[in-house]
């Protein structure tokens, strides 16, 4: 595996605060988990109905549901299992490279 | 060899690195290849300039890609960039008197360390490797550390976030290279380019506040003419606007100090997508999305050579 498979189960929220209290609760949240935000590139730039793209360690993604789910707020999983999107990208030339 | 290099994979630093050895040496009446400086870790910063070889005070093009680590696609349009150039001179009139009239400065890896480490370690890394005296954390966001308005709104002081700006402006070695030679060749550098990724994006000056630069006509409309040359490709949209509103304000960005020093057209490609695949864009999408950032790039060129 590419990268030692470290991102085994790891996945990538879309999640869309859709207003001001949306905003807090979700920075609120993602400020008690170690994530790796794509969009936007830091937490201090999340505004409502700009979609915040976020990659969630595998121990983390569970509680992330729970908790967005708690808060009622939009947001669905852009990538469900990023190990494979990361082989997908280039994992063919490093399998043949194996070969 | 450069016959069989495949422009529609990603390719690692020491590939990227070889290629460039080799096109400087196959095409030696085009191209011409530097070292800016070294990184953080000792690597040398290479660019590579392209274009006819006649008076010396040519306009010329500035185009970095590779800031940001874990943007992958950027590196890949350089490439593709220098391929298109060379392959079509000659062949293609507009590409002939650009590199004719201009001289075209392409860095394909500019934070050459982080991006190693993106194959090496971290997929997603972003930020240059230099160490901090005070903290565990590593790195510096190479596009908050050029000296405008350093370490202001949109730019964190926290070594350990993603957009920490830096211990001082310029304190990362290869922002501190290329701003000596943007310095140094500041009065022929008409366009500064700089690719990033994903938003599908054109964005010009200010990134750092909420005001319209002096020649917003001129540099509006090549952004118009640029994103529409790209739509022309494949039909995909992308915004263009201030930095500041079109994506969020942030401080020290490269766009705002090379506009600043003197450049008048300064623009950020931020590439496909708009968040399907992210920063993992497949290789398959490599073709389409540098064919349509050619057009942009070619267009914003091309304006250069006009009055306006």
């Amino acid at each position: 595996y590419l990268y030692n498979n470290r991102y085994a189960g790891d996945q990538v929220f879309r999640i869309t605060p859709g207003n001001d209290e949306d905003v807090r609760a979700l920075k609120k949240i993602l400020g008690h988990m170690k994530v790796d935000l794509w969009q936007p590139n830091s937490a201090s730039l999340i505004h409502q109905n700009a979609t915040v793209d976020v990659h969630v360690n595998r121990n983390d993604t569970q509680g992330l549901h729970s908790r967005l789910k708690q808060e009622r707020i939009d947001y669905r999983v852009f990538i469900s299992n990023l190990q494979k999107e990361i082989e997908k990208q280039t994992g063919y030339r490093s399998s043949r490279k194996r070969r | 060899s450069e016959a069989q290099y495949d422009y529609e994979v990603y390719h690692s630093l020491e590939e990227i690195q070889s290629w460039m050895f080799e096109m400087n040496q196959t095409h030696p009446d085009l191209v011409d290849m530097f070292s800016v400086g070294k990184s953080y870790e000792g690597r040398p910063l290479y660019v590579l300039q392209l274009g006819k070889r006649s008076r010396p005070q040519k306009k010329a093009v500035w185009i970095d890609c590779g800031v940001h680590a874990r943007e992958w696609i950027g590196p890949a349009f350089c490439q593709w960039f220098v391929k298109e150039a060379i392959s079509s001179y000659q062949y293609d009139s507009v590409m002939t008197r650009l590199l004719d009239q201009l001289n075209f400065y392409v860095m394909p890896v500019f934070n050459v360390d982080g991006y190693r480490f993106s194959w090496t370690t971290d997929r997603f890394w972003r930020k240059t490797r230099s160490k901090n005296h005070k903290f565990h954390c590593r790195g510096v966001d190479a596009n908050r550390n050029w000296k405008v308005k350093w370490c202001d709104e949109g730019a964190s002081s926290h070594p350990c976030d993603d957009t920490y700006c830096g211990p001082y402006p310029e304190s990362e070695p290869e922002v501190k290279a290329v701003a000596k030679f943007l310095r140094k060749h500041k009065k022929r550098i008409k366009a500064y380019i700089s690719i990033h990724a994903y938003a599908q994006m054109l964005l010009y000056p200010y990134s750092y506040k909420y005001a319209t630069i002096p020649n917003f006509s001129c540099v509006e409309s090549a952004a118009q003419n640029a994103v529409t040359a790209l739509y022309s490709a494949y039909g995909v949209r992308y915004r263009f606007g201030p930095a500041s509103t079109t994506l969020y304000v942030s401080s020290g960005s490269s766009i705002d100090w090379a506009y600043r020093n003197g450049i008048p057209y300064a623009f950020a490609f931020e590439l496909r997508d708009t968040g399907y695949f992210g920063f993992l864009l497949p290789e398959s999408l490599i073709n389409p999305t540098c064919t349509e950032t050619m057009r942009a790039v070619k267009a914003i060129a091309s304006g250069l050579l006009k009055k306006c």
